[in-house]
């Protein structure tokens, strides 16, 4: 069987949330070392994969690996009835066709289960190489997200490049052009409003705003957006989840014509 | 502007 117990019902509710506008149906692919997840958008542009493992769930058990397809609209339904300090755990037997969802109130006087029809998918799952890139970021998510939401005004694209001194995202529109540069910033107090560069050379690369503002969606997911860029392949869009794991998004840059 | 890659074209199925 498979059982898998979180503290916050929140963290599978925003997970959800920060996917489901790009992703209709993914996988599930549950394993001793956790939980993991693989998907495309429906044009195939852009990738998000999670990870969580075992050892960030309250209680976890899994006696041999499954994959649970999942319709993500149908569960962020679901996931709508629980309150976030519910207590969530998802269950299935094997060869099971359903998921059961269970919400526990803090104090234990409100228990909700919810069984959800499991789909048969025929997903493509895609070998994602490690890669040493050549320039890396990490900044306030919700910076991330504001700069993502005020160029889509001015723009369809985004150059980002990252130099030594911070990184530089900048529009292009029919009104005109603009650009919002965030400096390096190591010495702020809190460490999720350091804006931290790691590079062994600049990059500048553009991006579809449109996938940018769907990956933005996962800011309530944590502080820190992480940016990993080398010339020529996906940017990977990475917010960490604390003590859990991460959640990741791929896409390609534009290509000049 | 320039066109989108598909994700498959960077990453091999597995």
């Amino acid at each position: 069987m498979f059982e898998a117990k979180l503290n916050e019902a929140s963290l599978l509710k925003k997970i959800v949330e920060a996917i489901r506008e790009l992703v209709t149906d993914a996988n599930l692919d549950c394993s001793e070392a956790g939980i993991t997840m693989q998907a495309m958008d429906s044009s195939h542009v852009s990738l998000c994969a999670l990870n969580l493992r075992s050892d960030g769930f309250d209680h976890y058990r899994c006696d041999r690996n499954l994959s649970l397809g999942l319709n993500l609209a149908n569960l962020s339904k679901i996931l709508k009835c629980a309150g976030n300090n519910d207590v969530c755990t998802l269950r299935t037997e094997d060869d099971a066709d359903t998921l059961t969802v269970t919400f526990e109130s803090p104090k234990q006087e409100r228990i909700s289960e919810f069984e959800l029809k499991l789909i048969a998918l025929d997903a493509e799952h895609l070998g994602i190489p490690d890669t040493n890139y050549k320039a890396q970021v990490r900044m306030p998510s919700a910076e991330f997200q504001r700069i993502i939401r005020d160029l889509s005004v001015i723009g369809d694209t985004c150059s980002i490049a990252v130099g030594k001194d911070g990184v530089r995202f900048g529009v292009e529109g029919d009104l005109g052009s603009g650009s919002i540069s965030v400096k390096q910033n190591t010495a702020a107090e809190k460490e999720e409003e350091r804006v931290e560069v790691h590079m062994e050379e600049p990059v500048e690369l553009t991006f579809a705003l449109r996938y940018l503002n769907f990956f933005a969606k996962a800011t309530p997911l944590g502080p820190i957006v992480a940016l990993s860029m080398s010339p020529d392949v996906p940017v990977v869009v990475e917010f960490p989840i604390e003590t859990v794991g991460y959640l990741r998004f791929y896409l390609a840059p534009k290509i000049d014509e | 502007k320039g066109g989108q890659t598909r994700m498959d074209t960077f990453f091999k199925s597995t």
